[in-house]
């Protein structure tokens, strides 16, 4: 079967567990890699480079407390809203059901602070959604919103993790975090909307999740917790007879 | 003592253990995601090193190659009592896992530790 494709491999043997995962996230074999650049890509770079050395060993001191972590991009379909000086994105991230095996440690949102264009630098930040953000004084810019941590000079990161275990449902039905993203100029008054159209919201923000494996350790300790008890519970001296 | 019982009993895997050089051990294996036609999505490592167990398992199944009771009871089985059952296979005994970065379908990046990815030693069972 040389020069077979592999998935097609894959595909003889489905059942597998590791098999059945492969396929499930595997892209097709004529569909190349997906075009990832930039600070998304650098992002989780670093984040593999410190978790794991060139051979793909994990390190015994990785700080990352978790066995999975999955960057997510947001929907491009976002809408966006200019009010006075306030440049206003709004980001839904996909979410997908809730994997039996995976336990979702934290959750954090990655976007720019800072964005420099055409002469002008527009500070930025990231609010949840709810449903009463647009209305009034707009926006509160940190009140009831989580801490931001700064990554660099224009990056910042903030713990979502609470607001990941909401529930919300876009238009498609589809299960998303949805945040807004904000942009006040710093300079002038002048409405300099044109920026914002040339802008992809890909470039501004990213959901990390971080999740951990559950599944080994449930499957380790069933069967030798449970058979053991049954044994124990239906004659404890039977162990002894037969070791003598 | 099941060693000791063996080891007087003369068979045929006796004379098919070989030299000493072939019984089951790790031998050391690498091969490029992109030999196994991963590289459209995987992003790193670019090498796995999964090692495989080869070699004949030795008609004493000694201490270090850690095998189960069973397969010291397989053995006996297969000298005195029925030659159609097997010998003990080499086979991995203890693995480490390996961290994958990837792209998903959609664009999405996905860093990974997958367990029992490679194998660190062999054992007869």
């Amino acid at each position: 079967k040389v020069g077979q494709p592999s998935t097609a491999l894959l595909e003889e043997a489905p059942t597998l567990p590791l098999i059945q995962k492969l396929l499930e996230e595997a892209p097709g074999e004529q569909q190349r890699k997906p075009r990832v650049l930039g600070h998304p890509l650098q992002y989780m770079l670093d984040l593999y480079q410190r978790s794991a050395d060139a051979r793909g060993h994990p390190r015994e001191n990785r700080t990352i407390g978790a066995t999975m972590v999955r960057l997510i991009r947001p929907l491009t379909n976002v809408a966006k809203q200019l009010r006075g000086p306030w440049h206003i994105q709004t980001l839904d991230f996909p979410l997908r059901p809730n994997q039996v095996a995976y336990q979702l440690v934290r959750a954090t949102v990655v976007y720019r602070h800072q964005i420099h264009l055409a002469h002008f630098y527009l500070s930025c930040h990231l609010e949840p959604w709810v449903q009463k953000s647009l209305t009034n004084h707009f926006p509160s810019s940190g009140r009831g919103s989580p801490k931001p941590f700064l990554l660099s000079n224009a990056w910042t990161e903030m713990d979502v993790t609470q607001h990941v275990q909401q529930r919300h449902w876009n238009h498609k039905g589809l299960r998303v975090l949805r945040l807004h993203f904000m942009c006040q100029q710093q300079k002038g008054s002048e409405v300099l909307d044109l920026w914002w159209h040339g802008t992809s919201s890909l470039d501004t923000a990213f959901l990390l999740l971080y999740f951990n494996d559950t599944h080994k350790s449930v499957q380790k300790a069933k069967p030798l917790t449970r058979g053991l008890e049954k044994f124990m519970e239906r004659d404890s001296s039977l162990l002894l007879r037969k070791a003598r | 003592q099941a060693g000791n019982t063996a080891s007087e009993v003369p068979g045929p895997s006796w004379r098919n253990d070989g030299p000493e050089r072939n019984q089951c051990s790790l031998y050391p294996f690498q091969v490029s995601f992109r030999q196994l036609g991963w590289d459209h999505w995987i992003i790193a490592p670019h090498l796995y090193t999964p090692n495989y167990c080869k070699g004949a398992c030795p008609r004493v199944l000694h201490y270090g190659l850690n095998s189960p009771n069973h397969a010291i009871i397989q053995n006996l089985v297969n000298e005195l009592v029925d030659q159609s059952v097997p010998q003990p296979s080499c086979v991995p005994y203890k693995y480490v896992p390996i961290s994958i970065l990837l792209i998903e379908a959609n664009g999405n990046i996905l860093y990974k530790e997958y367990e029992d990815m490679i194998a660190q030693s062999c054992t007869c069972r």
